[in-house]
């Protein structure tokens, strides 16, 4: 991604697998 | 136009990965060692070891769903070594350190190796 404005997004990007059902 | 990129994102799938592993979701292979089994993801055995690689990238070992390692393999140092796959952190302790290293060199983990020989050093 050289050249391209790069935003850091510091929150969470996808769900969270729960440790059990 | 531009990227937003989420710096969390390698960790988050990671962790994931990690729950998929300790829930036996999804997994596709056991590894069998000194009479001990471990649950893991091909992609994640291929994409940490080169031994791994190796292995499933034979045509032949298409279809292997369980693997047998060499006796002399110790469990515990395997264990340690499947949990830095999955989590990027490497439990080093005195008492198990050799074993660590013995393993990541039979699992061609140089890199991993190398941080072992360098933290016995740094201990002598």
């Amino acid at each position: 991604h050289e050249g391209v404005n790069t935003i850091k997004e510091m929150g969470r990007s996808i769900h969270e697998i729960p440790r059990q059902d | 136009d531009g990227c937003i990129q989420f710096t969390r994102h390698a960790g988050d799938v990671l962790l994931n990965f990690n729950r998929l592993r300790s829930r036996n979701i999804l997994t596709d292979v056991t590894i069998q060692v000194d009479g001990q089994q471990f649950h893991a993801h091909k992609a994640i055995l291929v994409a940490c070891s080169g031994f791994f690689y190796s292995v499933f990238m034979d045509p032949e070992n298409a279809n292997l769903s369980a693997i047998s390692l060499d006796p002399k393999v110790d469990p515990k140092g395997l264990s340690l070594l499947l949990d830095f796959m999955y989590t990027s952190c490497l439990n080093l302790n005195d008492s198990l350190v050799l074993a660590t290293l013995n393993t990541a060199i039979y699992l061609q983990m140089e890199h991993v190796a190398d941080t072992c020989h360098r933290f016995i050093k740094s201990r002598h």
